[in-house]
């Protein structure tokens, strides 16, 4: 990736990063669909021999040979018998039955959670610089689950199976499937297994906010990642017959627009389908669509496909405009012809210039790229919501990272709009979803384990969590796109990712696979639940009262229920944990901060004393709710520092 | 359609594996052959989870789901990517 770096402190700071030697030693699994090995991204020169714990192989198929694997893409499986199973087998002039990457997503996400440094990576000039992947001297293993018509759950735990036997460190998986019981999600099922292993797995959060609840992937075994903007954008602005200009973002290049004012029309009133509008396939009128530029109402298709849909009708450019399910987030594509995309207001702004004048006009001018975008990073509209369906007493997503237009690598058997009449080819791609923001995280977690190799995968996730932060550096909260206010903890998790204060956490939240057992005890999951996620029969304790909420986990929900309150008026919440020395001696006080007055906060003891290396201690929280409305949402904080480091953990109070 | 099979995913307590199997994809071989003369194996998986899958009808998943040593027969589902 381009910019990410220096985002993300990575750039200035390659000292603080046991690059050289230990990261090396580090296995990055990546299950999505496949790898372009001759991306430039997975040159390997400078690399060590590959880590002699590697168990892993690079298998042969439709042009795919061991020989495409090297020092930094280490391993290269394929997966297809589930699906093959379902669809039939594959139509190989389609796609490779290989580990080859015919769409572009997995060469994606492997090159930014492990690419090596290219220097002059670009789209068509845009995003322009050297692009890496989050820990460059890491090793890349690709296991391809995903084909065109979908990723089949037996495929899945198939490569996870594999993964885990060939020894990888982390898995990186940018995929989700809907809302299940844990012992019913194949991703949940081998991410438990992975993490026994020791094996971090960081799973993207979906796209499918900002709906509330919208969350997938939200075991507490896994590490959930949304998804965040850069300070970096492609300004496209939309230029009105009447003087008026509305931003955009695009990344068009191509045949210029020529340089006046060109007829301007709305695609409902170019379209006899009833939602026309939407600029879908078939539905535009070429007579009176040619040689216009037309406005298309997002949503439904693809956003691509509209601009593919105008062009074929002859229109000469296109305004792609927000409604309210998309409010003001702007996701810049490679469009087939001039067009740029722009937000909600300035789309109804546009839209009521097309119904009142008579004559209406635009052009569009493309302004390449602009860096040192403010406020950055906001949360992404599209980036999955909590509170989590499954357990709502663990708060998700963990953390945010980047994951709006993200430049990394692209397969060379698909254009960059990913359409099949897109004859175009590049080396790099700028995409978007929490699938890009799930590598960023993952490949900081190699950094990580680099560093501490010893570390468990909960200790790792504490790491980047605690140290995540939720402000800018004016002090203002970090924002949310689709509502253009502060986000919450429900969107924004523990904060944006910051790798280089979690390399010296100070302290961690630890957990083992036990922990996680005794929480699948606390959800009053059969024996037979618990043998189907954990391999094992495992009795829970009768004698013991388990707790969900004594998980010791980095971050607390507390779910008040307002029709069980205590005989004063409250109710009365006791969550227990341990934290970890895994820095120096230090004396930490505890600090709480909270919208609220009405949930009292107090920690016990208040402050903790830390000597050794691996000590713990353990203290309590006790929240005392008062009653609110149902579906009250209300935010706090909890902090421990020794005045150097400091530990945070978001609260989220929902009343039910 | 009670003869269309799709695709389950089998978990098994390997605990209960009666000692006479030798190895624990015999006894996954054996359990379903109990309910299906035809059905084939798409993977055994040894580290993620002990079972397999397959391709059943609804009746036959039906059967094997009250076979010993059984844990459960999920339906595959479909992930997407993100």
């Amino acid at each position: 990736t381009t910019r990410t770096p220096q985002f993300l402190g990575l750039g200035d700071n390659a000292d603080a990063f046991p690059e050289s030697n230990s990261v090396s030693e580090v296995i990055i699994g990546v299950l999505d669909t496949g790898v372009w090995p001759e991306s430039k991204s997975f040159d390997d020169t400078g690399l060590d021999p590959i880590p002699r714990t590697w168990k892993g192989a690079c298998e042969s198929g439709t042009n795919f040979s061991a020989s495409n694997c090297n020092r930094k893409l280490i391993g290269a499986r394929f997966f297809a018998r589930g699906y093959e199973a379902t669809m039939g087998p594959i139509d190989e002039s389609k796609e490779s039955r290989s580990p080859r990457d015919d769409d572009g997503h997995g060469t994606h996400t492997s090159t930014t959670v492990g690419g090596s440094a290219v220097s002059g990576a670009s789209l068509f000039g845009y995003a322009e610089g050297a692009a890496r992947g989050m820990a460059t001297r890491a090793r890349v293993a690709v296991y391809k689950v995903c084909w065109l018509g979908g990723c089949f759950s037996s495929d899945i735990l198939a490569a996870m199976d594999k993964a885990i036997e060939d020894n990888v460190h982390v898995l990186s998986m940018s995929l989700g499937g809907g809302m299940s019981d844990y012992y019913r999600d194949s991703v949940a099922i081998g991410a438990f297994a992975a993490m026994e292993k020791g094996i971090l797995v960081s799973c993207s959060a979906g796209n499918a906010g900002p709906s509330p609840y919208s969350l997938s992937n939200v075991a507490p075994w896994i590490t959930t990642v949304g998804a965040g903007t850069l300070d970096r954008d492609f300004p496209a602005f939309v230029s009105l017959g009447n003087g008026q200009n509305y931003s955009g973002v695009s990344l068009y290049k191509g045949m210029s627009l020529p340089g006046k004012l060109l007829p301007f029309i709305y695609a409902g009133n170019a379209s006899n389908a009833t939602n026309g509008n939407l600029c879908m396939m078939g539905t535009l009128i070429p007579e009176k669509v040619a040689g216009k530029i037309v406005l298309c109402d997002r949503g439904v298709n693809a956003r691509v496909q509209k601009g593919l849909v105008v062009k074929a009708a002859g229109g000469t450019g296109m305004v792609l405009a927000n409604t309210a399910a998309n409010g003001e987030e702007l996701v810049a594509d490679a469009h087939l012809l001039p067009a740029t995309a722009v937000g909600q207001k300035s789309g109804d702004a546009v839209r009521k210039y097309l119904m009142s004048d008579h004559n209406p006009t635009v052009t569009i001018l493309f302004e390449g790229t602009k860096v040192g975008i403010e406020p950055s990073p906001v949360v992404a509209a599209f980036s999955s919501r909590g509170p989590n369906s499954i357990t709502p007493e663990i708060l998700k997503p963990d953390l945010i990272a980047p994951g709006v237009n993200i430049l990394a690598g692209w397969s060379g058997s698909v254009g960059p709009t990913g359409l099949a009449t897109d004859d175009r080819r590049v080396e790099f791609n700028i995409i978007s979803g929490t699938s890009m923001s799930c590598p960023h995280v993952s490949g900081l977690a190699a950094l990580v384990k680099g560093a501490h190799p010893d570390w468990s995968p909960a200790a790792i996730r504490s790491a980047l969590m605690t140290t995540a932060y939720i402000v800018y550096k004016n002090g203002n909260s970090i924002q949310d796109i689709a509502t253009g206010k502060p986000s919450t903890p429900f969107d924004h998790g523990a904060g944006h990712v910051d790798p280089l204060a979690a390399l010296n956490p100070g302290l961690v939240y630890d957990l083992a696979a036990d922990d996680y057992l005794g929480f699948l005890c606390a959800l009053n999951y059969t024996e037979s639940q618990i043998n189907s996620v954990a391999r094992r029969q495992f009795t829970c304790d009768a004698s013991r009262k388990y707790s969900v909420n004594d998980l010791n986990y980095p971050s607390f929900a507390v779910n008040i229920d307002p029709t069980r309150m205590g005989s004063g008026g409250t109710s009365v919440f006791k969550y227990t944990r341990t934290l970890t020395n895994v820095g120096s001696p230090g004396t930490y006080k505890v600090s709480m901060s909270s919208e609220t007055t009405a949930v009292k906060i107090s920690v016990e003891p208040p402050t903790l004393q830390f000597g050794e290396v691996n000590e713990k201690k353990t203290y309590t929280v006790t929240f005392t709710a008062s009653s609110m409305a149902s579906n009250t949402n209300s935010f706090g904080r909890l902090e421990w520092s020794d005045g150097k480091r400091t530990v945070g953990s978001p609260i989220a109070f929902s009343w039910t | 359609n009670g003869s269309k099979r799709t695709t389950y995913i089998v978990h098994m307590a390997k605990s209960q594996m009666p000692e006479s199997f030798t190895h624990q994809s015999h006894w996954y071989d054996s359990s379903l052959k109990s309910v299906s003369g035809s059905a084939e194996m798409l993977y055994t998986y040894d580290n993620v989870i002990h079972g397999f899958s397959t391709r059943l009808t609804s009746e036959e998943a039906r059967l094997l789901e009250v076979q010993p040593g059984i844990l459960s027969v999920l339906p595959e589902l479909k992930y997407e990517l993100h």
